[in-house]
């Protein structure tokens, strides 16, 4: 089963058409494995994007040196994914 | 005996679950419901189609699609919960009884269910097919990539290790074929509803092109009405318009291949999350998702009964 320890999840907000090139300039680098959940659109709409642990710094480090805004929409995403499977879990039971 | 009142519509569930739950729905409803089968997935499970229909020959016929993207699991819930409210409504809720009445409805539930399988066993944000690729190490293709509509275009990609690949060639995911032959071979749908998440919009054809649908004012007006009934309930906010101006160029996409084959009335819906979570919505969220859902994929029904074509 893959995890997804020390993934986080960013909610970027692109503020112009040049960020939105640059994020999508990130889901070409393979290397950097980011997930888009949610794709660039259109100036002021968010994107969330998985990133995982072992890209964060880069990823961040690129946002910032771009002066593109982010927060982190999910701090851990497999914390969340054993809280839903502890939830499914618990409705079997019931 | 089994009863869809013991299944537990506010937790996430298996396939093999949400499949023996088919069954009951079925043993409940035996006037109403009927499960077909319209054909295999690649890893060989069968993909299951709940028929609702009071009788009739080849009436007119609406599509509701659920799970094609298999992580995106609010939907498959949102389905379940949905056709229980079907089978539950007809006879009680007038609007629902009267589409009923002259029309049939087809939901399947679990679109993609070699991905959603996978999404349980390995990889929960799991959201393509499981085919394999040939000179590829990388696994499945986006289904709402591969129908023939503009496929392979840029809003789609060619990379198998990608998140949107496209395909070796339209339809190669039996998953999509299954669900073109069927709706061909019927040839009289009249709509056709195909559910995603997570960004709450109520999209449109074209995704392919940026010329409007030549329906674009009557689906844009029928959007706007049922997202205002969506947001009635919890005050849920969606946005609306065709694919390629609400979020950007998607080609190869379910509705915009309805579309183009005489089903005017195409849209997908993209479902909630009202907060931070994405894909991983709680599953305290699946029934207040469902239940807003359901006004605003009854206007649309309600419009394609009272405006045949």
């Amino acid at each position: 089963e893959e995890l997804f320890v020390g993934h986080q999840v960013l909610r970027v907000t692109a503020d112009n058409e040049e960020h939105i090139a640059l994020l999508q300039g990130l889901a070409e680098q393979a290397e950097l494995q980011v997930d888009f959940w949610r794709h660039p659109t259109s100036p002021g709409n968010p994107a969330d994007l998985r990133v995982p642990f072992s890209s964060l710094q880069a990823v961040k480090i690129f946002l910032e040196s771009n002066g593109i805004p982010y927060s982190i929409m999910i701090q851990d995403v497999q914390e969340l994914l054993d809280e839903e499977k502890k939830t499914m879990l618990k409705s079997r039971r019931m | 005996e089994r009863s869809t009142g013991t299944f537990d519509f506010a937790s996430y569930h298996t396939i093999d679950e949400i499949y023996n739950w088919l069954d009951t729905l079925v043993e409940n409803h035996p006037h109403l419901v009927s499960k077909i089968q319209i054909g295999q997935s690649y890893e060989n499970r069968p993909l299951y189609v709940l028929k609702f229909s009071t009788g009739g020959s080849n009436r007119s016929a609406i599509w509701l699609d659920t799970g094609i993207h298999s992580r995106e699991w609010i939907t498959q819930a949102t389905g379940i919960w949905t056709a229980n409210k079907i089978a539950e409504e007809y006879g009680q809720d007038p609007s629902i009884t009267a589409i009923l009445d002259s029309m049939d409805i087809f939901f399947e539930i679990v679109t993609n269910p070699d991905g959603f399988a996978f999404t349980h066993s390995s990889n929960r944000l799991w959201r393509k097919t499981r085919s394999l690729n040939a000179g590829s190490s990388c696994v499945g293709v986006d289904a709402n990539r591969n129908w023939d509509a503009g496929f392979g275009g840029s809003g789609s990609s060619s990379n198998p290790c990608s998140e949107t690949y496209h395909g070796p060639y339209p339809n190669s995911e039996s998953e999509v074929k299954a669900i073109v032959d069927f709706i061909l071979g019927h040839g009289n749908v009249k709509s056709v509803i195909s559910i995603h998440s997570y960004s709450q919009m109520l999209l449109f054809p074209y995704g392919y092109k940026t010329e409007p649908a030549p329906d674009y004012q009557e689906l844009n007006e029928l959007a706007k009405k049922a997202v205002s009934d969506l947001a009635a309930v919890y005050g849920t906010k969606y946005t609306y318009g065709s694919i390629v101006d609400t979020i950007y160029q998607a080609d190869g996409t379910t509705v915009d291949w309805a579309y183009d084959n005489g089903v005017k009335y195409s849209f997908t819906f993209e479902l909630r999350d009202t907060g931070r979570y994405g894909f991983l919505l709680p599953s305290s969220q699946i029934i207040p998702t469902a239940t807003e859902t359901w006004p605003a994929l009854l206007d649309i029904m309600l419009h394609v009964l009272e405006h045949p074509y």
